[in-house]
């Protein structure tokens, strides 16, 4: 039977839960192995990322939100922790697969791949929240409605001074690391690309402008691609 | 996902996005 968009919405987080479980909270020992198989192991690294983005991510969701609010900003980031985890050992199994090489020292020490990757979690984990838990637990002191169109995409690239540019560059790979995405979050994910490709990514102090100026003065030699493509 | 477009092509993947290949 076709279910009312708050169960849907409850579902959709009992799922996501599901899909979470709490001993994902540390790398698992495959995740851990492909860390020990690094040039420059990145677990301390990373431990120390999470740690840092853990607390500033709380604390702009209580701004957004509300001060009594912080406690399911943390709920959120564990949750989008649990989830960036999995999505990166998935990535790695298929890079290997891929690529035949087990040693992913430089891009698991890339800062911006690590926040990335975690945005995109954690842009997940929001989205799955966004219809029902504001407007149900009493946490919206009279702005519900304001405090989730707040945390909307690209809240989080303000939240880790993230450029959309570098933020894009995971979300296909996210999508075809992690077949349990529903559709619904699948198309959140599209959407987000789109305001990328069309609006953000354009934006002042973007990385694609200095990209496209050394190209430029690199001197194309290739045809440009027809705009079919 | 079927509705997703896939853009990446079999010789492209996370290492080369973030110029790791």
């Amino acid at each position: 039977p076709p279910q009312t968009p708050i169960r849907a919405a409850m579902n959709s987080i009992k799922m996501l839960r599901g899909d979470l479980p709490s001993s994902g909270d540390q790398p698992s020992s495959n995740l851990a192995t492909y860390f020990k198989n690094c040039t420059v192991d990145p677990t301390q690294g990373i431990q120390k990322r999470l740690e840092m983005l853990g607390q500033v991510f709380s604390q702009k969701f209580g701004e957004a939100v509300g001060p009594h609010c912080i406690v399911y900003g943390r709920e959120r980031f564990t949750l989008g922790v649990r989830l960036y985890y999995k999505v990166m050992e998935a990535m790695l199994e298929s890079e290997e697969k891929r690529l035949s090489v087990q040693n992913f020292s430089k891009l698991l020490n890339d800062s911006t791949f690590h926040m990335s990757l975690l945005a995109c979690a954690l842009e997940v984990v929001m989205a799955t929240y966004e219809e029902s838990s504001f407007k149900n637990r009493g946490c919206s002191h009279g702005e519900g409605d304001q405090a989730v169109r707040d945390l909307c995409f690209p809240w989080i690239l303000d939240v880790f001074d993230l450029s959309a540019f570098d933020f894009y560059k995971v979300i296909e790979s996210f999508i075809k690391a992690e077949p349990t995405l529903s559709k619904d979050i699948i198309k959140h994910l599209e959407t987000c690309e789109n305001l990328i490709m069309e609006k953000i990514a354009w934006r002042t102090g973007s990385p694609l402008f200095e990209l496209l100026k050394r190209e430029h003065e690199a001197g194309a030699t290739e045809q440009a691609e027809p705009p079919a493509s | 996902s079927h509705d997703y477009h896939f853009g990446l092509e079999e010789h492209e993947g996370i290492s080369e996005l973030f110029d790791c290949d």
